[in-house]
């Protein structure tokens, strides 16, 4: 888990492509 | 934000922000469908503790909220970096604003509604130990506050975007752009009271008041969430886990 970027969740929500 | 001459005292830009709201029934549609599966993935005999079930509830709607903020006007116009900013400076404040929104609503001093549409007994929420009962208490009683204002939807809206939208929020990139949003909203509220409510005196300003008492308690209901987190009582891997450390790295 160390690994993982700390807000990688939000980070991915905020750029997640809704059209998909 | 100035009204048009056919509908004064209407500000189109706060019909703009109530515009991004959510749709209620679709929110809890989802989060009721979530805990269902998730129960169901679990044994009939593993019923999963109250306090775990309520950070499950929270985890959800915070997911909500980041898909509200995504869809709002302005917001959507910012960079990402700027966006997480921001989110991580007044999550617990929108999740508090929503739960508080949901009691004036509910209007019941007895018990809480939650997202779901299970109310909760206050007693057993006492039976939780002080520092929860006393959180949910100091939250009636800003729950109170807005009933008695009678806050309507769009004055709602507006704190929304007040507490989302904050200048002081350190290293943001685009800092003027979200001052300017802080001001145009900070107009059309101010403009909205003074023309829907002649009669309240200073209704702008006892909204305002407000905001100062969601975030203290939004930063002690953070504080009590760190502690059950350390406890090992709030389940990990999820948004509002990150969230916290967020604010705290």
């Amino acid at each position: 888990k160390e690994g993982k970027k700390p807000q990688a969740l939000l980070h991915y929500l905020l750029n997640k492509d809704d059209s998909k | 934000p100035h009204s048009s001459p056919m509908n004064p005292g209407m500000p189109p830009l706060v019909l703009e922000l109530v515009s991004c709201d959510p749709d209620e029934e679709q929110v809890r549609g989802k989060i009721c469908a979530y805990l269902h599966q998730e129960q169901s993935g679990r044994g009939k005999l593993d019923k999963p503790r109250p306090f775990s079930l309520l950070c499950v509830m929270a985890d959800q709607t915070l997911f909500s909220i980041v898909e509200w903020a995504r869809s709002c006007v302005f917001f959507k116009e910012l960079k990402v970096g700027d966006q997480m900013r921001l989110l991580h400076n007044c999550w617990s404040e929108l999740l508090l604003l929503d739960h508080i929104c949901r009691q004036v609503h509910h209007g019941r001093d007895s018990s809480l509604l939650l997202i779901t549409g299970q109310e909760v007994d206050l007693s057993t929420v006492s039976d939780a130990g002080p520092p929860l009962s006393s959180m949910v208490q100091r939250g009636q009683e800003l729950a109170r506050r807005l009933q008695l204002l009678q806050v309507d939807r769009r004055e709602m809206a507006c704190l929304k975007f007040l507490i989302l939208f904050n200048p002081n929020v350190k290293l943001l990139e685009n800092q003027q752009f979200v001052e300017s949003v802080q001001e145009q909203v900070n107009g059309a509220l101010l403009e909205y009271t003074l023309y829907s409510y002649p009669q309240c005196l200073d209704r702008f300003g006892q909204l305002i008041l407000r905001l100062p008492e969601v975030r203290s308690l939004s930063a002690q209901a953070e504080d009590y969430l760190c502690y059950k987190h350390l406890c090992g009582e709030v389940p990990c891997n999820n948004l509002l886990i990150e969230m916290l450390h967020a604010k705290r790295s």
